[in-house]
Parts: structure tokens; sequence; C-alpha cells
């Protein structure tokens, strides 16, 4: 059976790191985590991985522009994943579409 | 992917979209609609997967829709440069930046066509006015092709899969065919968020890896609305 997607507020008012943190807490921690690192760790090329995984330990502001930079850095704060991971997942298509 | 804009006999515009993609079990889970909200009012609306901030999927209410389908061209080190060193935008990115910024249908074809992306895409768009509706065949630097809704001289649908439309689908992928069958049989009289569903759902045009398809009309923004498939 297909289904309607759920939908949510977006709030442009708040700072970007705190946006999506409600509408993550509607669902299941692990499994969001867990989808995350898989979905980064299938798609992302090997050689894209060991560019973006460093950089994001110190500052991803040097890979991506505000206020997606927060809101990835938000995302990753609330799943408690790594921001590499977050962005990598956000990449996927520029890293495969070639 | 498959994304289509449709003018109906009164020249209202719809727009449709199949998002296909890998990973599909785990990415219905995670599609949201979403409305984005600046001082209490809907700014824009857009379909995502929690944690991808762009947006393959939108609508700026009473001014135009837009999707996105992939195009896969060139080279993956054109990709790299294009996003480390010329620092341009990503694909989906884009759009969301779109959707904020542009004033209107024109202003919006302007900004899909020019900024420089990551990656080679198709943008799909509609308007709330009669012709307006457009698919940009983009390159990583600007415009590969403008391909605009003729209904006067019987184009009053365009179909974009993953292919560009001045080339023939491969016969393995060919799901602009069945669409542009369906499309027929409805007729333009008949074509509405409904109908357009209804084509959305014929095979192969709704596959596999079919996540969710989205129907939209800029001018009836209540009108926006996913369902998550399961085929």
């Amino acid at each position: 059976q297909d289904w309607a997607a759920p939908r949510y507020n977006v709030s442009l008012d708040l700072p970007p790191e705190q946006r999506w943190k409600a509408i993550l807490s509607h669902y299941n921690q692990t499994y969001l985590k867990e989808s995350m690192e898989f979905i980064y760790k299938s798609s992302i090329p090997k050689w894209v991985q060991a560019i973006i995984l460093p950089l994001a330990e110190i500052d991803i502001i040097f890979l991506v522009r505000e206020p997606y930079a927060d809101e990835i850095r938000g995302i990753a704060r609330t799943l408690e994943v790594s921001v590499g991971y977050i962005l990598g997942v956000n990449l996927a298509y520029e890293a495969t579409a070639y | 992917c498959t994304s289509i804009i449709a003018q109906d006999t009164k020249g209202n515009i719809y727009h449709g979209r199949n998002l296909d993609y890998a990973f599909p079990e785990i990415l219905r889970n995670l599609t949201v609609d979403l409305d984005f909200i600046q001082n209490g009012t809907i700014a824009y609306t857009g379909t995502t997967f929690l944690g991808y901030v762009g947006l393959w999927t939108g609508q700026s209410p009473y001014k135009f829709t837009v999707s996105g389908d992939a195009r896969a061209k060139g080279k993956w080190w054109e990709n790299a440069i294009a996003a480390f060193f010329k620092r341009s935008s990503p694909v989906s990115w884009l759009v969301r930046d779109v959707l904020y910024n542009a004033r209107d249908f024109e202003n919006a074809a302007l900004q899909l066509s020019k900024t420089p992306i990551i990656a080679d895409t198709y943008y799909i768009l509609g308007g709330t006015q009669s012709r307006e509706g457009l698919v940009i065949t983009r390159n990583r630097n600007g415009p590969a092709d403008l391909w605009p809704l003729d209904p006067q001289r019987g184009e009053w649908f365009h179909v974009e899969t993953n292919y560009d439309h001045w080339t023939t689908p491969p016969p393995y992928d060919d799901r602009r065919t069945p669409a542009i069958k369906a499309l027929n049989a409805t007729g333009q009289a008949n074509i509405n968020a409904v109908s357009l569903y209804k084509v959305l759902s014929v095979e192969p045009v709704l596959n596999h890896m079919t996540i969710y398809t989205t129907t939209m009309s800029a001018a009836f923004p209540e009108e926006y609305s996913t369902q998550i498939r399961n085929p």
C-alpha cells in the first residue's frame, strides 16, 4: 500500500543548527543513525570519504556554505553521529552522478 | 526519476514527479513533506529525506514548482573540481535557494539555468500562468538546453526522465514512452493532479526504485501532495 508522506514545519526563524531537531525527535534515533551510516558507507566512493571525513572533523565550512553547514552540524549533533557522515549523505548525488 | 509538466485546456499548470533512487526500503521511511515557515507564513514547501537538507521537489506558493532529475554525464573529477575548488552549489541546495529567493517563474528559470552546480542535472519548472513550463538541461556551468511548453503547437506536456529529451532513451530504461502514451490517452482536457498521479503510476514509470510521487500546482499550493510508493 502507498501512504501519505508525513508533513512537518521547519522554522526558518530558528538558528540553522536547531531547525531539524524537532522533526528528528519524531523518529527512532537509532534507526536514523544506522540508516545514515549505511547510506554513507554504501553510496559514497572511498576517495570522497577520504576527503570528507577528516575535513569535516576540522570544520565543514571549508567544504560547504551556510545555512547548510550549520543545519548539517545540528542534524549530526542530534543523531550523535559524525558530521562527515551527514555531510557525505548530503553530497551523495554529487559524489556519484557522472 | 520521472518529472512531468502539463497544461490543461484552461491554462492551469500541473507538475508531478516520481523520485527513483537507491535504498528505497530505507528512504521510504525517511521521506517527509516540509513547510518552511518564516514570520508565520509558508515561505516554501518541499519533499526530502530526514537528514538531507536539500530539496529535489518543491513549491514556492503562487509562484512556481520545481523538481530535479538525475543526469549522469561527465567525469568524476569534474564534479570534484566543481565542489572543492569552484565551490559550486550542490544540485538540491540550489533548488532550496531558488525556492527561497526567486521572485517569480522567470526569475527561478534564470537562477536554475545559470548558477554553477557541482553535477549535471535536469531541472523541471512549472509556473502559475499558461505556457509557464520549462525543462532545463543543466551542465555544471550553465544550461545545455531549455525546453519550454508550447501548447499552441500541441506541446501541452513535457516528460523528462534521466535522458536528454532530444535523444532516444535506451530500451532497457524507457520510461518516457509509456508516460507519453498515458498522457496522450488522458488528454489535455482531463489532465489534473489526480490524472497526473495515475500517469505516474503506470509501469515502468512507477518501478521498484520509486520512493515517492509528488503532484503539485503552484497556483493551488494547498494541493501539494506526496504519496510514498510501495510498488
